[in-house]
């Protein structure tokens, strides 16, 4: 199972975006994908229609029953989307708390890793989406992926805290003495600015082997999608933006092979 | 001292970039004005060319005099802008670490409150900005202003997390007994999108008394901007972005009558 953890500490990159439209596109492909969202706020969540505040079943229900050492079926709490092949893991608010509750105890950071582990024969995909923050749903993101997804806004501040996520993340490895590939892909890149085309060129220079070697365009259309409940891949299949993440897809399969 | 607060559990939606820029204008005008980073990223401290990872006085140190009963003047940490009458406490990436470590501890959620009630007449504005996310960074926030700004995107989703987000305000006010005032600001508004003309029409109907009247649009000459390091207000006073947060600026003080 490929597992593609999409973060950036950085609020409004478009992580939700890319995990709803990539895992939009290979369910129509006709692969088994699941989505986890690791997110407090439900961003995720929400776009399925299902509410976050009021959820029983979610994420959640993972991190309590580790700490009550109750097994469960992580895929008791599953839920299919009106999209056949794309399956959902939802958030629940509840997960704001985790870091105050459990902090760094012992095993808090393989919670989600054990549990995709027992779901490897279901999916042949999981992309997880993160909460824009460092922390024990960080550590777990990051712990049960493959490969990391980066999506970083083509504007000046975005490269700063690019920089500073990655060092965060080398440290982050360090301690857990494991080394994830990484891909950085440069979003809502707009040509008509000079700061987008600036930054972009930055980026392919600083991180000259990780970032992607074409950019996601602005493309309202992904706000018009939200508004739909469908994935932009479903709601939109020719837009600007659909068409980027499926060369953004290729570039990602091929740079992972078989895991 | 009007003491603003500038809020979103949601990424990217203009948090920082309105407190950078009403408080140019605020500088401008002949005001004193303090801005306050509490997001450990530190986009607003980036914005001004300090480095959160590597800074000696910020806000962290308040947290730190507190847990060590040791009295520390607020003064000593804040940073002169190369704006006259803006003043910056910067933000440390350290302060990822706070809710791990003192969590709900009593008198943590006064620290920032405590700390400018001390700078009451040195300024005559502070505007603070905030992390993506509740913790008790956000509880210090709300306990330290006097009126709350909340921008929401023109698009569905936002419009789910702003319905959350007051349902969790409205429960942490209740535990501490104080009412705050707050106004809605519609950002990055889009008029040639259908998704964002239908969100600003129900923001208007769902918070009819709390709504602003007007909004930010969308204007890429704030990227611009965070790439010159000098307040969007005075790098482009006439774009059209600035000149919304001008009349925003003036519904936000007829609000707010002498504090
Ligand atoms: N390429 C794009 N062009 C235009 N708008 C985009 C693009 N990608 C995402 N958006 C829009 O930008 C906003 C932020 O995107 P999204 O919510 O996916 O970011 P995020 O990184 O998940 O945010 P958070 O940090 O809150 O989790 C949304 O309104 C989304 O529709
Ligand atoms: N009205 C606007 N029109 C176009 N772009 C905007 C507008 N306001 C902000 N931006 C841009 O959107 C991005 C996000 O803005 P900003 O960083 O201020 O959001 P934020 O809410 O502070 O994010 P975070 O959740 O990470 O703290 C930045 O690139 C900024 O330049
Ligand atoms: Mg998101
Ligand atoms: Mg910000």
């Amino acid at each position: 199972m490929k597992i593609w953890t999409i973060t950036n500490q950085k609020g409004g990159v478009g992580k939700t975006t890319s995990v709803v439209t990539l895992g939009g596109i290979l369910a129509s492909a006709g692969e088994r994908v699941l989505l986890v969202d690791l997110d407090p706020h439900g961003s995720l969540t929400s776009y399925f229609r299902l509410d976050p505040d009021d959820i029983d079943k979610s994420v959640y229900n993972l991190f309590q029953s580790m700490v009550a050492k109750k097994p469960l079926d992580p895929q008791s709490l599953i839920q299919a989307t009106k999209t056949p092949g794309l399956d959902l893991l939802p958030a629940s608010t509840a997960l704001a708390t985790l870091d105050r509750q459990v902090g760094v105890k012992d095993g808090m950071g393989l919670v989600l890793a054990t549990s995709l582990k027992k779901l490897e024969s279901e999916y042949s995909y999981a992309l997880i989406d993160t909460p824009p923050m460092l922390g024990v749903l960080m550590v777990n993101a990051l712990a049960a992926c493959n490969h990391l997804v980066i999506p970083v806004q083509t504007e000046f501040l975005a490269l700063k805290g690019l920089e500073r996520m990655l060092h965060t993340l080398s440290m982050i490895f360090k301690s857990t003495k494991r080394e994830i590939d990484y891909t950085v892909v440069p979003t809502m890149f707009d040509q008509r600015t000079k700061a987008s085309k600036d930054s972009l060129r930055a980026l392919r220079e600083q991180y000259p082997d990780n970032t992607w070697k074409s950019a996601i365009p602005v493309d309202t259309r992904f706000r018009d999608a939200s508004s739909s409940g469908v994935p932009p891949s479903i709601f939109a299949p020719s837009a600007r933006g659909v068409e980027a993440y499926e060369a953004l897809l290729q570039a990602l399969d091929a740079r992972q092979k078989a895991e």
